[in-house]
């Protein structure tokens, strides 16, 4: 049995709609931590992580491991469909082929429910082994996404070099090229539109465009975004989900041959 | 000549 109830129901909304883009079919996985899920992107050249922490739900009932295989697309029909102000309930019967999704309305007078046909999902589940990352940036989100976005305009890679100076988004393309520079700056009204770098070394690794965009869907879930980068590893850009946890994308870089 | 490297390249399955 397991039944997990979100009050701030738009963050699962808000959740598919960073990762359908990325991920087709996703084996989400329910445990006394929390509700997570680890996929590939059908290239295999990205992965996207995420936690839900257990402690984010006002209830939050899972009584054995279980892992629920769902057509990332339909999932997020289903949830189009609630309210960005509902409850949203997500239950599963022991061996069942069916998750629902419950959404009520704030003031209760709308109850809804929507049972989803799970499906079996062959997925590889990858170790994350912890690494020093050479550089992390914070900056705030939308201003990656407005980046990447121009970016795309012009060319199909990204080369992201952090320096003392700063970290640059550089691209090129038939038309010409195309810099951007952010410095850090700590002195700002908020928090949330700062830009911190922190360097332990200069980096400079190049990436494809079209995944870093993909990425950027994640936008509406945090303020802010982190960008971890070391020589030769996969980059990543991680959101954090309010006090709940996190979606973070790992982006194979491109190598020179 | 950049190469797309692939993500299961870097982390093991486990």
């Amino acid at each position: 049995m397991l039944e997990l109830r979100l009050v701030q129901g738009s963050l699962l909304k808000k959740v598919l709609e960073a990762i359908r883009e990325l991920v087709n079919d996703a084996n989400f996985d329910c445990s006394a931590t929390g509700f997570s899920l680890q996929a590939m992107d059908s290239s295999h050249v990205a992965l996207v992580a995420l936690l839900l922490r257990s402690e984010g739900f006002e209830h939050y009932r899972c009584d054995r491991n279980l892992s629920m295989g769902m057509n990332l697309n339909n999932m997020a029909k289903m949830l189009r469909c609630a309210g960005n102000d509902d409850i949203i309930t997500i239950k599963a019967d022991d061996g069942s082929d069916t998750v629902t999704f419950m959404f009520e309305s704030p003031n209760q007078d709308k109850i809804a429910d929507f049972e989803m046909k799970l499906m079996d999902i062959d997925s590889e589940h990858l170790g994350i082994p912890d690494a020093e990352y050479h550089a992390i940036v914070r900056m705030p989100s939308a201003e990656f996404a407005r980046i990447c976005k121009d970016l795309s305009s012009i060319g199909d890679t990204v080369v992201i070099s952090v320096t003392k100076e700063g970290v640059k988004f550089s691209t090129a393309g038939d038309i010409g090229t195309a810099n951007i520079v952010c410095r850090q700056n700590k002195t700002v009204d908020k928090p949330e539109e700062a830009t911190v770098i922190e360097m332990q070394e200069p980096v400079s690794l190049t990436f494809a465009l079209r995944y870093m965009n993909s990425f950027t869907k994640a936008t509406p879930l945090s303020e802010t975004v982190t960008i971890s980068l070391s020589s030769e590893l996969p980059v990543v850009v991680e959101y954090k989900i309010a006090d709940m946890g996190y979606i973070r994308f790992y982006l194979a870089p491109k190598i020179e041959e | 000549v950049r190469k797309q490297s692939q993500i299961t390249a870097f982390f093991s399955l486990g």
